[in-house]
Order: C-alpha cells, then structure tokens, then sequence
C-alpha cells in the first residue's frame, strides 16, 4: 500500500477528484494554500495499492495542465514623486507536485 | 514513532478527539471532504511511539461507528415529460480509514 | 527526497512560511486545530532534498518560538451556592513539532 499526497491547482482539483473516484479510487481532499503565490491550492490524500500507482499517475498526469498565470510582485517602497511600474511576474503554475510515501499498516475500523 | 493518519465520519471527530487527547496522545485535526460523497469529514494527525501505536488504535476503533447513510445519485439528465424516480443509493460510512507510516526523524523545535 | 511535516502555532506560521519560500523550499500550508487546546494552528508540507533537510530546520528553529498561554480549564458541575475560582493553566505553546518522511517516489506531472 502507498500513500500518495498530491498538490494540484485550484483549478483542476473538481474534475480531478471526480475521475480518481469513478476510476474507483479512495480520495480525501484537503484545502490548502501555496506558500509562494499565497493563493488556495488542493492536497489530495490517497491510498493506493502498489499495483494501481501508475494507473493513479496517468490520471492525474492527463487532468492537471501547466499554465502561465502573470502574478503582479508586492511593490516595494517607492519615494515619493518616484512611479513604481510593476511588470508582471509570468510563473508556470499547474500541473501536479506528487510524493509517495510507504504505508507501514493500513486498517480499515 | 509512528505517524498515523485518520480520515474518520464527521459526526465522530469531536468525540474521537477528546478521546484520544485525554489518552495524553499529541493530535493534530485537519478538515476534509471526501472524495465520493463530497461530505465534510475529518483528517487526524497523530504522532505516535511505536509501543503506543495498538492503544491508539483501539481508541478509534471504539469511537467510530459504521452506519449506512442513504445518498440521491446525481440525477441523470431527463427527456421533457420522463420522470426521473432516483433511487436513494445505501452507502456504508462512518468507521475510520487509517495508515501508518514510519517517521524517520522527529524533533520538537 | 523528504516530506515534512511540521505543525506550528498560528501566530508564526505567516512569518514562517515567508521565510521558507524566501529561501527556496516548496512549501504548502493547511489550516489544522491543536486536538489539546483546539485553537487553530498551521500544518505546513515541505518536501525537501535530504542535503536541505538540515538547512529547513534550523530556519524553522528560528521562527517559531516557545511561549506560555494561560487557558482557563472547562468548569467541572458545581452545586448551587458552591463557587468555583478557576486556576488558569499555564501551557506551553509554540516551537514546531516536526515528522520528517521518507518519500519512495517523487514526481511533478
Ligand atoms: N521560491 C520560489 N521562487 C520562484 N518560484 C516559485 C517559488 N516557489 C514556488 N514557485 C513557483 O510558483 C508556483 C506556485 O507555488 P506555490 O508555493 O504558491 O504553490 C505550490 C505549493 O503549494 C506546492 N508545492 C510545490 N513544490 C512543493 C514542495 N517541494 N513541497 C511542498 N509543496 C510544494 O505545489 C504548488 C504548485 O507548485 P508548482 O511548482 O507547480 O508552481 C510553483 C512554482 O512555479
Ligand atoms: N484509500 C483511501 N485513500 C484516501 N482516503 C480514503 C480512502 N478510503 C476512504 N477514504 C476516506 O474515508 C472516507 C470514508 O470512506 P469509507 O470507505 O468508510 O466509506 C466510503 C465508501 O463506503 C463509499 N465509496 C467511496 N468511494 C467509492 C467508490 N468509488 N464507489 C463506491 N462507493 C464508494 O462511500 C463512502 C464515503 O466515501 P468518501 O470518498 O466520501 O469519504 C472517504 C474518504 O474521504
Ligand atoms: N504527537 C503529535 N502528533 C500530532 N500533532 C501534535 C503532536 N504533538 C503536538 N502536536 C500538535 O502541535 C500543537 C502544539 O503542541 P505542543 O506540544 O507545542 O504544545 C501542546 C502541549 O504543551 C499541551 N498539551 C497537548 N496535549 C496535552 C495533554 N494530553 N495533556 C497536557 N498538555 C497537553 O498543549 C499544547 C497545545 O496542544 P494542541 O493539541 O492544542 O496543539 C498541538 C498539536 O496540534
């Protein structure tokens, strides 16, 4: 059994968690927030059997997609008269940061 | 030490807690959503010596009661003038889905 | 590769979670509730190369501090015309409680 902890964009997170679940996989989902962007992303928490890991992988490889998104950078002190002209930050967001982790013992109660 | 992760039935988390506090375990409770049901439940964190880790596991298994819930499915969409009589669907909820995992390092900063 | 896992106290994890993005780690955090005082706390995810590991301590050893709280114990029944003078409990609050998890498996989809 593996524990598989995924961070997917806001975005993405519904349609997501729906396919794990048809496909019949157990899900539980976690708000969460970036700590770079500080904007609202998901966790999923998810155990999976060994043999199913890749089958889990593809779909959350074909649901999550990479995209640009312009975040404008806090300003800093300007002096007064000064004119500050923020030039957007293009960061790829998106996407899936996924860890695996080994299940010692699982228990159903 | 071992790290335990719970994802038990809404309606047994403030019980469960207490339970487990008074049991003099450090817990730590995380909000959920369930992946099938989309229902809020809740996610226990629980940092555990290795010779602790039956106890704990007896005190959730007394805490959590496995019951059937009736949920409506998702209507399928309808041609005008058919009428849709949804079935409640019987799921079983309630007892608790929980992994162990083994903690590498520990450390109280 | 590490995953870890540290709960803090909600006065330092803003500062905290700056800190950590400022100098390079991918950071998550989720809103978590102490199983003990049940006041809101912060659970932060970092996954980490294993050479970085020490690094990520020591930064948050500096950011989170250990204080005392004072908080008053639930009333126990008293009878009519008895009078019950609650000792405020001194806690020790702050400081982190950290997991650190061995990750089998480390993608970004
Ligand atoms: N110090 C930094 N300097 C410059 N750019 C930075 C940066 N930290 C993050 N970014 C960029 O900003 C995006 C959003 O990061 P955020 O921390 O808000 O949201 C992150 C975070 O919540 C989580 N995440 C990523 N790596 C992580 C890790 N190693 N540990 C824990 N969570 C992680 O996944 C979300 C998306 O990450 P992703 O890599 O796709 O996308 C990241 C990355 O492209
Ligand atoms: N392997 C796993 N990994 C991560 N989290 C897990 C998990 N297995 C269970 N969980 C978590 O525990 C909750 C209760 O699961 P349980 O199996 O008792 O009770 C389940 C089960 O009886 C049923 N169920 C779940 N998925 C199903 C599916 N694909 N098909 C049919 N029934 C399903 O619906 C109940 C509620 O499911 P829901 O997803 O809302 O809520 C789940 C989910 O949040
Ligand atoms: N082994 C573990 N597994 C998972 N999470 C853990 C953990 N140990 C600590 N935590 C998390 O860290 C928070 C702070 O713990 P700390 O030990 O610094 O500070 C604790 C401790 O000084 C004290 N405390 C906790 N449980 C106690 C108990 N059963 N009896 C007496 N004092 C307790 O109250 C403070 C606040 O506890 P609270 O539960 O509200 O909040 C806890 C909990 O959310």
């Amino acid at each position: 059994m593996k524990l598989v902890l995924t961070i997917v964009h806001g975005e993405d997170a519904g349609e997501l968690a729906t396919c794990m679940s048809e496909a019949g996989f157990g899900v539980t989902r976690i708000k969460s927030i970036g700590g770079f962007l500080k904007s609202q992303n998901a966790t999923f928490v998810i155990g999976v059997h060994d043999h199913e890991l890749d089958q889990l992988l593809q779909i959350i490889r074909d649901r999550c997609h990479k995209r640009t998104e312009s975040v404008s950078p806090v300003p800093p002190l300007v002096e007064p008269g000064e004119v500050y002209l923020p030039y957007p930050l293009e960061v790829e967001v998106g996407g899936a940061t996924v860890f695996v982790l080994n299940v010692e013992r699982f228990e159903r109660l």
